[in-house]
């Protein structure tokens, strides 16, 4: 039975798309099952993954597609991608115009719910990536998750956002999901030679203690790159720091289980 | 009569308050009067220039309350920052709540351009920080607009949003606001030792050419570092690249008149 884990942070440029892709080819590298879902209309994680989302648009097997289907055909919406255990259910620019308020008896944040409830057996990982809002689709997510992973860039700004974020995460647990946990808190895009990064790394360990990785995801330029040819860091450069972190934080994420 | 400048991207962490910020408190150091509008609920350009958000929430003088207040008493609501002729129009977490559904007659996008309205013959420049998100508070930056500072990160999915973003503009200039301009494309956190930056910035300017400033902001710590002392670049180190840089961006703004 998966594990479903939304990959959320409002601030915008934390990480959340990268570390759904990477987390998500390093587990399934280790033999593991598993699914993303984009529910950005951005699409960076269906590009980050080489999925073309014109073509899943004219398929009409993007996520917002799958938010209007009432005869609940899952499965089609499920794609392969080019890399072992990974699939995806991928998003494209329709997903702006989604306005959930129309979509019939369900209440809108609790959609994405039940549609993961009819295929979460197939896998042992589903990751959500969110948009940077705390909108209906984030809420969507939260909704369907277990737990949700928080992604934070050690800069000033995100750390301030915290707050807020564990805010709208009590909220959503409170009326939405009674079983929501925070799987974790990631640092990100830790550069070893500034004082900033290490003192935001320490502030977060001060105020979250007991959910913070042991893993910090270092600044890689390799991390950057990869997105453009559509890989995973691990397929990109296995040599690479990001490829390491990635790898480390899977394993702390599958001895969390 | 004040130029009004939307600052915005749906694509998170490109360096939208980073510009709204430094390019607001450069040209107000260069004489001009200048009004930062926060509509983003993160509140990040409040906090960047050192004002409390909870003294705002406290005396109902938010972006929040501003939507809300039907006897237009507008003045209130400007506060003076500790910087010579930047003032600011701040934002609180409150801001997430604000359903603009049920404010009255008015059309839910168009209620910030009525506002600046009447308070935009004070100012040289009204600079809006919106959220990374093309949702109703950034359709009311745009609305209220004369123009668009579009910050881009010189990485592949900021590049890659840039046409979702292009859209929104045109639809927006098609049905809310038919004078909105694109005032200019910005390139940020450059980094000049690696390729990746490099080849972001030629493929901008090979599609959006006129558009894109001549200036480009390079990745300078100690623009990440001024945030959390609540002060702008050009006070923050005189001498750090970011102070050159968004000086250079100001004069170019100014002569681009
Ligand atoms: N560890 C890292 N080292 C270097 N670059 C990174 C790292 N992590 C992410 N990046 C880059 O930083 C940018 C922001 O990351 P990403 O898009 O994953 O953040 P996000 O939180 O998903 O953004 P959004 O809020 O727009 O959804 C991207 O260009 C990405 O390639
Ligand atoms: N030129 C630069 N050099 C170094 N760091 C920068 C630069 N510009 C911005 N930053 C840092 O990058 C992070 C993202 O910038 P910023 O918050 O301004 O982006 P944004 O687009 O406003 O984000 P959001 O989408 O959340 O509103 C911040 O921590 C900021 O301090
Ligand atoms: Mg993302
Ligand atoms: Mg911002």
């Amino acid at each position: 039975m998966a594990k479903v884990i939304a990959v959320t942070n409002q601030k915008g440029g934390v990480g959340k798309t990268t570390t759904t892709i990477n987390l998500g080819s390093t587990l399934s590298a280790f033999g593991k099952k598993v699914l993303i879902i984009d529910i950005d209309s951005q699409g960076n994680a269906t590009q980050g993954l080489g999925v073309d989302k014109l073509m899943l648009e004219k398929k009409k097997i993007t996520t917002y597609d799958l938010f209007l289907d009432d005869k609940k055909e899952y499965d089609k919406y499920i794609y392969k991608t080019s890399f072992d255990n990974l699939y995806i259910i991928g998003s494209s620019q329709n997903l702006v115009g989604l306005d959930l308020d129309y979509i019939g008896d369900m209440q809108k944040e609790k959609i994405l719910k039940s549609i993961i409830k009819k295929i979460k057996k197939d896998y042992d990982y589903i990751l959500i990536d969110c948009p940077p809002s705390l909108n209906t689709m984030t809420l969507n997510g939260m909704t369907a998750a277990d737990s949700v992973l928080i992604p934070v860039q050690s800069e000033f700004y995100a750390l301030e956002g915290m707050t807020q974020l564990l805010n709208s995460v009590q909220l959503c647990k409170k009326h939405l999901n009674p079983k929501l946990k925070i799987e974790g808190i990631l640092i990100t895009m830790y550069s070893s030679n500034t004082n900033l990064s290490e003192s935001v790394r320490q502030e977060v360990k001060k105020y979250f203690g007991k959910y913070v990785y042991k893993t910090v995801i270092r600044r890689n330029i390799a991390i950057a790159e990869a997105p453009s040819y559509g890989i995973p860091i691990n397929y990109y450069d296995k040599n690479a720091y990001g490829t390491f972190d990635y790898k480390k934080l899977a394993r702390e994420v599958i001895e969390n289980e």
